[in-house]
């Protein structure tokens, strides 16, 4: 043990284990946390490459090989609960992204949300084994946010009581889904419902793009890899157009909005029903936010006091840089923006939580709020988390800049998140319409 | 706001704006709101953030208003008040933050941490403050006398929170697998692994790249 960090941790005036009972909710869970970290720990099928010296390709086939054996092992060691599902891929996945991940935090919630029973039998087991693997393909080339503005086209065809799928215009072809490249044999598909020649707006389609066995695309189906971004090397983003490719009517996610055999489309009780999931993921990134900024603090606050540099007094020797105050002045708001955000974050998983409760028996009444809080905090803390990073990597001086610091993996993989599930100032307007409104 | 000035009441994260001025029976010019925050009091500090997204609601709302009474369609209107809808937004998210954060702080038992914790608060609240003068200013939610007290303030937290910044990280109970990071390792023996770690570079798989054979020698050859 370095002595500085030795001395640092005898002088705390408190006990952080009481701290992380507090993070963690109760000190059940964080021994239950340590338990399945344990398993990972210990378990020589999860000791794995350094991500950072490999080539793209690689990096790809590293993270589905980690997929595939975190499944097996999920099902080994029986975890089932969300919460843990969650512990086990931040130790697992480290600061990398899964190209199986959107099968978890949006495929099989979507299904959850939108899909009645029957389309939940069907869909879930599967997606869950991974013999499906889904994704969620919303974004289009030329259209993001703006949901209104998106091309693709599911026309009803009450003759075969199918939909038939397109992409009408090159900006129509759906456009960064993670794992859609590659990886994913299914997708929800978010296109304009087109029925008895009116269109009703965005809804949500399972639609197989792969066929099961050979993993080859589905005739009609083109799809592929969007190329090399910023970060989330080892995530083979997609693209994907349809050209006249048919579904069957039940593959329509149909717990809300429905469209009878006949045509015939059913109105939901509330259009924004319809964006569910991303109420949902937008609730979750305000902990992700949290998480990863406590990351960096947590690499920029050690390193700051293992570093020894320059000096206060002179012909005294170089004092740890956790001495400056101007080295404090860049961290400490910046671990107290990472504890307040821990707190939002629980707080807005609760909120969320106890409203979808309250509209899965028909209660609509918190929805606005929910979806304006939600949009609003996920911008809000991402913009924070995002420069707050940046910051704890210039604190650490030039190492900081180095991939064995491992801030740019945390900056790479988490900046993306102030852009996708709604752009922040997109998401920021919303709230104040909400704002505005009441 | 809509509602509100139609004389609704609201609730939830948004009922600050039932007591925006314009809504009191006496109605009060915002320059004579409470200008006494005590900076050391997070209730107070809760109060001076409601009182900032109040304010910066309602001017995004007159602002919008305005547009639209220039006989401007709501649509470009919304569009020519954008900016100060984001910072009205952000003005509510900040203190929703913030109120969560001074919440929890009852709830903890254990006396060590919760002044740890509130120290925490304090500084991020205060931060806040200093980084948004402007709009606490304008608004005559704090003084300029006051501002300076937050600042001192700040400088005097970063000392008291400086034993305790190594022990506030260890309570994240990050893994050095989660956190992949030589500079962040548990046991602080960065500069012997920051060398172990440069080793395993491709780049060192030979002492001499094959580049060199390639293109550099047939060059200097050359010469």
């Amino acid at each position: 043990m370095n002595p500085d960090l030795r001395k640092e941790r005898a002088a705390a005036t408190f006990n952080p284990e009481l701290i992380t009972h507090i993070l963690d909710g109760s000190p059940e869970n964080t021994r239950r946390r340590r338990e399945i970290e344990n398993l990972i720990l210990n378990d020589p099928d999860f000791q794995h490459e350094d991500y950072n010296f490999l080539t793209r390709s690689q990096r790809y086939e590293v993270a589905v090989k980690k997929s595939a054996t975190m499944v097996k092992k999920m099902r080994e060691f029986g975890i089932a609960d969300p919460e843990e599902i969650m512990w086990f891929k931040k130790l697992h996945m480290v600061n990398f992204v899964e190209p199986v991940g959107l099968n978890y935090s949006m495929f099989i919630p979507t299904l959850l949300n939108q899909g009645t029973t029957a389309q939940q039998e069907k869909w879930m087991h599967p997606s869950q084994e991974l013999q499906i693997i889904g994704t969620y393909a919303q974004t289009e080339m030329g259209h993001g946010t703006h949901l209104r503005g998106l091309e693709t086209t599911a026309t009803y065809d009450p003759k075969t009581q199918e939909f038939i799928l397109n992409s009408p215009t090159v900006t129509s072809i759906k456009w960064w889904p993670g794992g859609l490249g590659k990886t994913s044999n299914h997708a929800i598909v978010l296109a304009q419902l087109i029925t008895r020649g009116e269109c009703y707006g965005l809804h949500a389609f399972v639609v197989p793009i792969r066929e099961i066995g050979t993993h080859k695309p589905l005739p009609g189906i083109t799809v592929g890899d969007i190329g090399p971004k910023f970060g989330y090397e080892e995530m083979d983003n997609g693209y994907l157009k349809m050209d006249n490719y048919r579904i069957p009517r039940e593959n329509m996610l149909m717990k809300y909005a429905q469209v009878k055999p006949d045509g015939t489309y059913v109105k939901p009780l509330s259009n924004k029903l319809t964006y569910g999931t991303m109420v949902f993921v937008r609730s979750f990134l305000v902990g992700s936010a949290a998480q990863s900024l406590s990351k960096a603090c947590t690499i920029a606050i050690r390193y700051s006091a293992v570093r020894r540099q320059s000096e206060i007094k002179r012909s005294e020797p170089e004092p740890q840089i956790l001495d400056f105050q101007t080295q404090q002045y860049k961290l400490f708001p910046l671990l107290a923006t990472a504890y307040a955000f821990h707190f939002l974050g629980r707080y807005i998983k609760e909120t969320y939580m106890r409203i979808n409760e309250s509209i899965g028996q028909g209660d609509l009444s918190e929805l606005p709020e929910l979806h304006a809080l939600t949009a609003g905090l996920k911008a809000f803390t991402t913009w924070t988390a995002n420069a707050g990073i940046e910051e704890c990597r210039m604190a650490c001086g030039g190492h900081g800049y180095s991939h064995s610091s491992g801030i740019p993996n945390i900056y790479v993989t988490f900046t993306p998140a102030c852009t996708f599930e709604g752009e922040n100032t997109v998401m920021m307007l919303q709230t104040a319409r909400f704002l505005m409104k009441i | 706001y809509d509602q509100v000035q139609s004389g609704k009441l609201v609730g939830g994260m948004v009922s600050y704006l039932n007591d925006l001025p314009s809504q009191r029976i006496q109605p009060q010019q915002v320059a004579v709101w409470p200008t006494l925050v005590d900076i050391n009091s997070l209730d107070s500090l809760t109060e001076a953030y409601k009182l900032r997204a109040a304010r910066l609601v309602e001017i995004a709302a007159k602002n919008l208003q305005a547009q639209v009474s220039h006989r401007k369609s709501k649509e470009v209107a919304w569009n020519l008040t954008s900016v100060d809808l984001v910072r009205a937004s952000e003005a509510h998210c900040h203190y929703v933050t913030v109120k969560v954060f001074a919440d929890k702080l009852p709830k903890i038992q254990d006396r060590a941490v919760q002044a740890v914790l509130r120290n925490l608060c304090l500084l991020y609240s205060l931060y806040g403050i200093s980084q948004k003068g402007g709009d606490f200013l304008e608004g005559n939610i704090i003084t300029g006398a006051q501002m300076s007290q937050v600042n001192s303030r700040i400088l005097e937290l970063l000392t008291v929170t400086r034993p305790n910044a190594v022990a506030l990280v260890d309570a994240f109970d990050f893994k050095d697998v989660t956190l992949g990071s030589v500079l962040g390792r548990y046991d602080g023996n960065v500069y012997e692994n920051l060398f172990e770690w440069a080793k395993k570079s491709p780049l060192n798989k030979t002492e001499v790249h094959e580049s060199y054979y390639k293109h550099l020698k047939p060059l200097q050859s050359k010469l």
